[in-house]
């Protein structure tokens, strides 16, 4: 479903290059549960960035259900990323003067789903993840770890072929955190091809399969046990 | 040093009462380093922002260093915060229009350190944290750890008598947050009263007290052996 061919991404600031993705060749197929961890800017961002169509590669391949996603424009990058990815943001980014139901609509609202079927699917998606009570508190008025839940929300909603998560239990208490990890269980069952960053262990053993960045590159790609 | 008497936050939302805290009692003496965990949506952040003079009480009593802080004008809590108190927020709040130095530098400023004295000192906090090569990213040109980071060297850069930190190893893998913690405990030892909010047992173990939240209120608070 996902392969990337050497991609690489650069950075030129003042005088220096950063290179926040340094030559990653991987294949991921349908179905699959992939934890990734490894240090503070191993690249861990940059890389759920490319996979996400959110950012393009300094060069490199990256093939997303076999059509090739590094020479696509903007269009059709934004429809891939509508219809076939939720990702979840290692910083939420959520729109401040939404309610909790208005930005996980969103998604919905670029797929052209009809107004009242949206706010239908919100709100049992927000109710999924225990915020059925917060449904027009704004970003500013939910605490650290219901902001999260309505990315979490957001990420699910159009119920996605391809779920990207980064650190989606940063901010989350053990239960909750748990709840979550057993939502995430439960879609992958369903078909759902997941990729979470986590830096927590536990979360990580969620997944079948664990890759380790270092330095922009891949140091080590495992299956491991599913707990 | 921080003594709460029945704190109260109320938030009215449409026609609802949010009881964000309801009726906190607790004291905290000076060079003590309190881990307070809880779930999600418990209290927690607003607790710390109250403690930290970000924002004011709707009842109770709240004293630092003796003196009453709830009915204090907004000039006089900002000098308090900016000389006594260091904060590293939930979701960072940097700056995205100054580098990591310039943001780290914040403080310094509003303490009136003169120029070169405070280019000094915060490019030194931000080494302690491992950014010395980040000095001129600005918070969108790095990682979430390393934005954390810069959130924590700015709290510290103006060598506080109480450090506040909401949720400061969110973002950070586990070698870093290790770091982070015995950077802490240096501090403490040096007569730094330090409370922490955090979802992740083992880094509430390096606290010798731990408050437990719930529904706004104080659910258990006991000493424990520090690690
Ligand atoms: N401005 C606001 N208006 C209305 N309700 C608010 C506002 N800010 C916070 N709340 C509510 O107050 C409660 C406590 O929030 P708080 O941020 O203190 O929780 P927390 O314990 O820090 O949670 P987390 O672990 O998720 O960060 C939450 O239920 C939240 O929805
Ligand atoms: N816009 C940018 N300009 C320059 N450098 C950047 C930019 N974005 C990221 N970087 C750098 O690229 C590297 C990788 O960043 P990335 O966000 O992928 O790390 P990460 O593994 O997600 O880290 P963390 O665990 O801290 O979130 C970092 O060293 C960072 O400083
Ligand atoms: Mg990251
Ligand atoms: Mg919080």
């Amino acid at each position: 479903l996902i392969e990337l061919d050497n991609l690489t991404r650069f950075y030129r600031l003042g005088g220096e290059t950063v290179k926040a993705l340094d030559g990653v060749s991987l294949a991921i197929d349908a179905g699959e549960f992939v934890a990734v961890m490894g240090p503070s800017g191993s690249g861990k961002s940059t890389f759920m960035n490319l996979v996400g169509c959110l950012d393009r590669p300094t060069s490199g391949a990256y093939s997303l259900d076999r059509q090739e996603m590094s020479r696509r424009n903007a269009d059709e990058l934004a429809y891939v990323r509508c219809h076939q990815i939720g990702f979840v943001f290692q910083q939420f980014n959520l729109l401040d003067r939404l309610d909790a139901l208005g930005n996980v609509e969103m998604p919905l609202i670029y797929a052209g789903v009809e107004r009242r079927l949206r706010r239908d699917r919100a709100a049992a998606a927000l109710t999924r993840v225990g915020l059925g009570d917060r449904l027009h508190h704004r970003p500013t008025e939910l605490s650290g770890g219901q902001q999260q839940r309505v990315a979490i929300a957001r990420a699910l909603v159009n119920a996605p072929k391809v779920l990207l998560a980064d650190e989606p239990t940063g901010a989350l208490d053990s239960r909750t955190s748990l709840e979550l990890m057993a939502l995430l269980q439960s879609l992958n069952r369903e078909g759902t091809t997941i990729i979470i960053v986590t830096h927590e262990a536990d979360i990580a053993t969620y997944a079948a399969r664990l890759i380790r960045f270092l330095d922009g590159k891949v140091m080590s790609d495992a299956n491991q046990r599913m707990v």
